[in-house]
């Protein structure tokens, strides 16, 4: 799975994911990628989130939609990543991550799995990583 | 004003040693390329969806060319993408034999009523909104036969490749 979000000069967020799925699905499995609140969210009001995982796990825990609403409450992004992570391991022990940015241009990514891909710029200036911490 | 940011990921895995480098040459990349359309004056949208058709073109991530194959041995993909300014989304799942679902998924949005199309639906809509269909060989790639044949249960693959504590007693699906 892949995702970007993005938060322009004025405020504007956007989020997008895309994925091939997970190896050895039934065919017609859809996962969570496609649905609304699960594999992303965007609104300008807060931020916008994209997720990656194991699919099942992130559409019973709404996750994007999860993370957006702890930012709602001004928990720092990387801090509602967490709490949306942490309530997914915790009620249906699935795993995954995210990446997130506020409408006012706060970065946050964190994941439970063994690794994430991540990277972002911003002022121009390219961050990126791959392993926990 | 707010300080723009593009933000990627490549997905959240056990991502194997030897595809390290290659992973976050890949997502450095594809952050540049949606910063770039931000920085042209492109919109947030324009920027995303850019990002992650860089990140579907990279046979390294799965997605697009490098999606992983389903039991039967195809590929089926999905992909999102919201306007966060509207709450405008667009979305298909299951789509097969195209290079960029998250280009049908914009269309969907753009073009359509509804929030998502799927299967033969979605693919149909494509088509008939000038989305090349391309042969399925062209999306499948070595590494995803290789882990097709390593992983031929799907809770396998979950276990393997998600989870890092106990396996769990059951995943409740397939």
């Amino acid at each position: 799975t892949v995702g970007c979000v993005v938060v322009d000069r004025e405020g504007h967020t956007s989020c997008a994911t895309s994925t091939g799925g997970i190896t050895a699905k039934m065919p017609g499995r859809v996962g969570d990628t496609p649905i609304v609140g699960a594999g992303g969210f965007a609104d300008d009001q807060v931020g916008a989130v994209s997720t990656t995982g194991h699919g099942e796990a992130i559409m019973k825990a709404c996750l994007a939609r999860h993370i957006t609403s702890v930012m709602g409450t001004g928990e720092s992004v990387k801090s509602s990543i967490q709490n949306g992570l942490a309530h997914m391991e915790s009620r249906i022990k699935g795993f995954g991550g995210a990446i997130a940015v506020s409408c006012k241009g706060e970065v946050g990514t964190h994941f439970s799995t063994p690794r994430m891909t991540w990277a972002y710029i911003q002022a121009g200036k390219l961050h990126y990583g791959i392993h926990p911490n | 004003m707010v300080e723009p940011v593009v933000v990627v990921h490549g997905g959240a895995w056990a991502v194997p040693e030897e595809l390290w480098d290659e992973s976050l040459q890949g997502v450095k990349a594809a952050a540049r390329r949606g910063y770039g359309v931000l920085t042209a004056g492109g919109s947030s949208v324009d920027a995303a969806e850019a990002s992650v058709v860089c990140l579907e073109d990279n046979p390294v991530f799965d997605a697009g060319t490098g999606s992983v194959l389903t039991f039967d041995e195809q590929v089926e993909m999905d992909a999102i993408i919201i306007d966060g300014t509207t709450m405008e989304a667009g979305a298909v799942g299951a789509i097969r034999n195209v290079l960029n679902p998250v280009k049908v998924a914009r269309l969907v949005m753009e073009k359509t009523d509804h929030i998502m199309l799927v299967g033969d639906g979605a693919n149909k809509f494509a088509a008939a909104h000038g989305v090349q269909e391309v042969d399925p060989e062209v999306l499948i790639t070595s590494l995803a036969r290789q882990t097709l044949a390593k992983y031929k249960k799907y809770t396998s693959t979950v276990y393997h490749l998600f989870n890092k504590t106990e396996k769990p007693e059951t995943s409740g699906h397939e």
